[in-house]
């Protein structure tokens, strides 16, 4: 039952799946689960939507976009646990899921993770497969309808940056973006989870301009690496994607923010290379305290006028 | 074992290129093997200065650290059996499931 399930060790996704639906079935005040679409093999795109009702403003996080970074999800996960557990408990929390509903999906990527289980532990993309081309799969985070194709995305279906054969072409993507535009007056931050550098970005990935409401979008970011730091003393570098990490387009936070969410964010969590994709499961507790602290940090700036 | 044991002498190195010769060195001999990019995703984010963290095959091991020795490119092994590693991270569950 939940109650014995483990949040600090990595999960397939069978049993990630049979997470969601325990908490679906024990807190039907704080969480409500639905499907967004399917994925390219078919599997269910699952999404929680956690928060006392529907309320007007809602956050998103996604995870595990990424096959191989197996942090995400294990943060996902977390969040939830941690939100329900501590609801009634912290001040901070309860106001937050009084007011907010956080839309969260544990696994973005579910053909790629499944994947990544069972046979390529450093599988990264999807799993399509591109007609005339051996190579399978696309760049989830390159497959967006923003600047597609261009710097930092490869057109070759074999690079691990393949941006795909058109924009949106993965059922994934064009599942999150249909629901992230239907819901986009409501959505006030954008957050997507991945690994590893140690870094909180914002847009632009795919040009070295500065977003218009960068004072706002800076302080959220400053304020929530402060609230990470103070769990554990890690610190995280931020900034804009393009000039804190590298110039990428058809990102997700780029895309977001285009389609008119104020506050898109990437996370890349720890570390900073030492195990890189092979964190230690010994670590998801101390990472995944320390982000879920920067989550709220972000979560609490939207309840208050910029 | 796991993953079939595929990634038994498998290496991650961490290369640091310091100026535009050694990362244009380092994008040839990254692009004559095929290697798995940990960070950045591809060779054509190379920047001088900026780690490069590739995977590399346990039979391409010996090329890569003699061509990047050749180069003179400063290196570290960051995971010097990739096998053992994932073994360590979720391992105990799969052996304890098995017994």
């Amino acid at each position: 039952a939940e109650s014995q399930y483990d949040y600090e060790v990595y999960h397939s996704l069978e049993e990630i799946q049979k997470w969601m639906f325990e908490m679906n079935r024990t807190q039907p005040d704080l969480v409500a689960l639905f499907s967004i679409g399917k994925s390219y093999e078919g599997r269910p795109l699952y999404v929680l939507q956690l928060g006392k009702g529907n309320q007007k403003k809602a956050v998103w996080i996604d995870c595990g976009v990424h096959a191989r970074e197996w942090i995400g999800p294990a943060f996902c996960q977390w969040f939830v646990k941690e939100a329900i557990n501590s609801y009634q408990y912290d001040s901070a929390m309860t106001k937050l899921l009084n007011q907010l509903s956080f839309y969260i999906m544990p696994v973005f990527n579910v053909d790629g993770y499944h994947y990544s289980w069972n046979t390529d532990r450093f599988w990264r993309k999807t799993r399509s497969k591109i007609r005339k081309f051996h190579c399978r799969g696309v760049d989830a985070n390159r497959n967006w309808k923003v600047k597609w194709c261009d710097e930092g995305a490869s057109s070759h279906p074999c690079d691990d940056t393949y941006c795909g054969p058109f924009p949106e072409s993965e059922p994934e993507v064009k599942a999150v973006a249909k629901f992230l535009r239907k819901n986009k007056k409501r959505i006030k931050a954008y957050i997507s989870i991945h690994a590893y550098a140690q870094m909180l970005l914002y847009p632009y990935s795919y040009k070295y301009a500065m977003i218009p409401n960068f004072n706002c979008v800076e302080s959220a970011a400053s304020s929530a690496v402060k609230a990470l730091y103070s769990a554990y003393g890690v610190r995280y570098r931020y900034g804009p994607a393009s000039t804190t990490l590298y110039v990428s387009s058809g990102s997700s936070i780029d895309w977001a923010y285009k389609n008119g969410i104020p506050y898109a964010f990437a996370f890349e969590l720890r570390d900073t290379g030492y195990f890189g994709f092979l964190l230690p499961e010994s670590l998801i507790k101390p990472t995944c305290t320390e982000t879920t602290r920067a989550v709220k940090a972000i979560a609490s700036g939207l309840l208050k006028k910029c | 074992f796991l993953y079939n044991n595929r990634y038994v002498g498998d290496q991650v190195l961490r290369i640091i290129p310091t100026n535009e010769q050694e990362v244009q060195a380092l994008k040839g001999i990254l692009g004559l093997m095929k290697v798995d990019f940990w960070q950045p995703n591809s060779a054509s984010l190379i920047h001088q200065n900026r780690s490069v963290d590739v995977h590399v095959k346990n039979h391409d091991i010996r090329g890569m650290h003699e061509r990047l020795t050749d180069e003179k490119i400063q290196y570290q092994v960051l995971i010097s059996n990739l096998q053992k590693e994932i073994e360590k991270q979720t391992g105990h569950r799969f052996s304890r499931k098995r017994r």
